[in-house]
């Protein structure tokens, strides 16, 4: 069983990885990747070394090489297809956000129960109503889903969204949601981030 | 030191118990609490006891005077007066929310440096230039500064908040903030949830 930490990690080596490539850079060593993400040359070893051996001892990881193999570790080789559940405030501000396109996802659908947004294009895309979840997700055979939907309607909307065959949810509503095990919940709770800045700020 | 993810817990404790309240609860065991958020007994006992002892063996918690006790622990007895700089897609969704006034979060300010949005009402807030930065808060006393400008200009507009007298900071922009060490910097980056939930997807 993989650390959550070494996935988090590993996120921020390949981002790392894919600015050093387009400034140039070929080859890195273990040392200098941790330096510029202020992290231990031991950490950086110890996270990939889960994976397998990548770099050459003294020569250092060949950045495309090494990016390449996150990226498939990550399952994002052939890039994911992705849906938003909820084109509210926060649903839209994560539709128009043109980094995540930069990682491999593919935002191909997004979704809403107010008949206002039903049918308009938001934000570049073409709103569908919520009923039409398990129709669409199949058709285009979405795997994540993120849920911007208001606290009451998460779970029913999370219920639509696992019997469509989505296999992750990245959910934003502060509740937990019931799903069966094989399906993949992360949350994120931004009062709860807030929170937790509080009891920091000023110790 | 108290572990981080027991922040994480109080503020997901504290979150039930208002709801709790609402219903009318009075009173609730560790052993309920525990199982209302799907933890474990030991847990919610273990965490509450960094701070002291707050139920009455075998009678359980007064459901008021918790949630009083943890709003303090978490320093937010008095309310936190936080800013938003960058009105952009992300920061203006975090300016609609309002959810984090329920926590005693008051966006005292917004900011932005585009002359478009400056001087303008950006949802129900008005927008100070970002060279005002330091004026506004001082004069506002504010404590807490949420980032969302782009990844280039984050750098420079936190060395701005931590001149101002900005004790911690919540950035959303991808990049390692170098602050003093007395400030506290939290990063929420959501490509990299992204990332994280690929990754375990169908495992
Ligand atoms: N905006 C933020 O900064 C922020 C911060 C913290 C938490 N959140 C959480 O994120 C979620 C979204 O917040 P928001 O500010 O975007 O809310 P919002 O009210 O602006 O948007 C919610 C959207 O969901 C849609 N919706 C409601 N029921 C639905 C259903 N059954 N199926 C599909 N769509 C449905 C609504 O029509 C609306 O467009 C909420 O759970 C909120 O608590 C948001
Ligand atoms: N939108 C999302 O869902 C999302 C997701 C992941 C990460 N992010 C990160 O959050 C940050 C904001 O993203 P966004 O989508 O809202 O971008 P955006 O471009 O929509 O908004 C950025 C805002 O910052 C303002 N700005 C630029 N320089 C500034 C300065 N020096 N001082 C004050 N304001 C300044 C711009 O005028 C603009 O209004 C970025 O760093 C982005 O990488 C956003």
């Amino acid at each position: 069983q993989i650390p959550e930490n070494t996935i988090n990690r590993l996120s921020a080596y390949y981002r790392m990885l894919i600015y050093l490539a387009q400034r140039g850079t070929q080859v890195i060593s273990s040392k200098s990747l941790a330096n510029i993400l202020g992290m231990k040359d031991s950490q950086v070893r110890k996270d990939l070394s889960y994976f397998g051996r990548f770099g050459v001892r003294g020569e250092g990881y060949k950045v495309a090489l090494l990016s390449q193999k996150i990226l498939h570790i990550l399952g994002l080789e052939k890039g994911r297809r992705v849906c938003i559940i909820g084109m509210g405030n926060l649903g839209s501000a994560l539709a128009a956000y043109k980094g995540f396109s930069d990682f491999g996802f593919d935002i191909r659908a997004v979704f809403d129960s107010n008949p206002v947004k039903i049918g308009k294009n938001i934000r570049g895309y073409h709103c569908y109503p919520a009923a039409e979840i398990k129709n669409v997700v199949k058709k285009e055979r979405i795997e994540l889903a993120i849920l911007t939907v208001p606290l009451e309607q998460a779970q029913a909307v999370a219920n639509l969204a696992v019997e469509a065959g989505i296999k992750a949810i990245l959910n934003f509503a502060p509740v937990r949601l019931n799903v069966p095990r094989n399906i993949r919940v992360d949350n994120v709770d931004l009062a709860m981030e807030l929170k937790k800045l509080s009891y920091f700020a000023g110790k």
